[in-house]
């Protein structure tokens, strides 16, 4: 009754390499549709993430510096076939708002974000 | 069956004035459990709102200011007595993902956070 992360993910996806700048993850956030930014290696394998979040840190330590350094590295993650209410436990679990989805070699295939949890929420699809 | 925002919202909510620095912002946000800061007006009325969102824009553009240049003042918002889906509803039609939750003379007095969505949706209170 309730859907796999399957048929709610976004499939749109923008991923970036962890040798950027935080003005350029900002830049990739502000046109992605999403707070939350998979970090990937050469490999094409998430290794990371970074969001909204943790840019707004760096600005309240008053020191704008690499991806590498302000990152998350103990990525959470999702695989399509899950069921959308563990999902949704994943997310409340560790308060975080979204969750890239990967396939069995570890590459970002999508997102599950907390407002598709909105949408289904709100009742639309 | 699904409850009403007051059963749901968190209570403690920071809310700043519009005269601070956006370092300021960032270091409130941080300390707060959310990523969404309402700014009140000397009345203490809600007048505008900025999130790590806003914060990460000014990041990307290079220009960081203060929060009167750079927050949203037309701010959606909930009351207590709203039905939960009709919250999700607003949240999903705007892409945001926090209401702050205002009484009848527009004090903020909690937040309504996709977060709390997440907690519903994974089957706990
Ligand atoms: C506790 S959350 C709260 C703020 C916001 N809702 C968010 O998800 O970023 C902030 C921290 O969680 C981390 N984070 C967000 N999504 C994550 C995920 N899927 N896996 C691991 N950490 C994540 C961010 O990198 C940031 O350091
Ligand atoms: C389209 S949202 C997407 C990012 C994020 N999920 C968020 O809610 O901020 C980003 C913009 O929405 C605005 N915003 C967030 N919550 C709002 C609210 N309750 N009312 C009005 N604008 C809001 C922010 O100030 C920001 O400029």
């Amino acid at each position: 009754e309730f859907p796999y992360v399957e048929d709610v993910m976004s499939r749109e996806v923008v991923s970036v390499t962890e040798d950027i700048s935080v003005a350029e993850a900002a830049q990739a956030i502000i046109k992605s549709k999403f707070d939350h930014l998979p970090v990937v290696n050469s490999a094409g394998v998430l290794c990371g993430i970074i969001t909204t979040w943790d840019i707004s840190k760096a600005v309240a330590d008053g020191t704008i510096s690499q991806v590498s350094q302000i990152m998350t590295r103990n990525v959470f993650s999702t695989t399509p076939d899950q069921p959308i209410e563990l999902a949704a436990r994943t997310l409340d679990t560790h308060s975080i708002s979204a969750l890239p989805v990967v396939d069995q070699d570890g590459r970002v295939i999508g997102m599950l974000s907390s407002n598709h949890l909105s949408r289904l929420f709100a009742g639309r699809r």
